[in-house]
């Protein structure tokens, strides 16, 4: 463990956190993508099955609970409990245009041919792209209220704080993982547009307006 | 682990 992968999972921690505050406190989920959930729960259920064959620290399993929990008690409050305030008309993203090239490429390009092996490519493949319905929702309705644009800014400095992880466990320990690499750059680049419009409006008190 | 190093990370 090192300071930028806990800095990471605290980021990934907090926008869960801001997330969950928001639709339980406002009682809506106006303006959150439900299909960006639904993909993030699929991350977590095909990435944490090990959760009850490997045990590795307390942390981690606790972390692991917690993602899991937490993404299907989002999911719960979007389609269930707040239904009537989520918006079906601009969260039209197709996400079986993530999952099956997801699954086809966990199937061709992974470290090892066995179920466990698969399923974890296939959630980092997944992980990756989980936010374009998110952000594709944004840029339909032209705005997002300052608490979602917060949560997008945590949930984008994640992978980018592990990004500087595999740097410094490249070079501490010669470890690397290039699957996950690859996957975390292409997934912290998609926030860009996102980071760039963040800094430049949201810090400094404007409402995070896309140009029309 | 079962996957070898590396899946630590969360």
């Amino acid at each position: 463990m090192n300071i930028f992968r806990l800095t990471g999972d605290l980021a990934h921690l907090l926008a869960i956190i801001i997330l969950l505050l928001k639709i339980w406190k406002t009682r809506s989920c106006a303006g959150i993508s439900g299909k960006s959930q639904i993909l993030f729960a699929i991350v977590y259920t095909t990435r944490y099955l090990d959760l009850v064959t490997t045990y590795v620290s307390a942390y981690n399993t606790l972390m692991k609970i917690f993602f899991l929990g937490s993404s299907f008690a989002t999911v719960y409050l979007i389609y269930v409990k707040f239904k009537a305030t989520y918006d079906h008309n601009h969260d039209t993203f197709r996400i079986e245009f993530l999952i099956l090239p997801a699954v086809i490429l966990a199937l061709l390009i992974n470290h090892a041919f066995t179920p466990l092996e698969i399923l974890w490519t296939f959630s980092i493949y997944l992980e990756s792209v989980a936010i374009l319905p998110q952000l594709f929702m944004v840029s339909k309705t032209g705005e997002a209220e300052s608490i979602t644009s917060h949560y997008l800014f945590a949930l984008g400095s994640y992978r980018g704080l592990y990004i500087l992880n595999w740097i410094y466990r490249y070079a501490m320990e010669s470890h690397y993982d290039l699957i996950a690499i690859v996957a975390g750059i292409v997934q912290t680049v998609l926030y860009c547009d996102f980071f760039y419009l963040y800094i430049t409006k949201v810090l400094k008190g404007k409402k995070l307006q896309l140009p029309a | 682990y079962i996957f070898g190093t590396g899946k630590d990370e969360l």
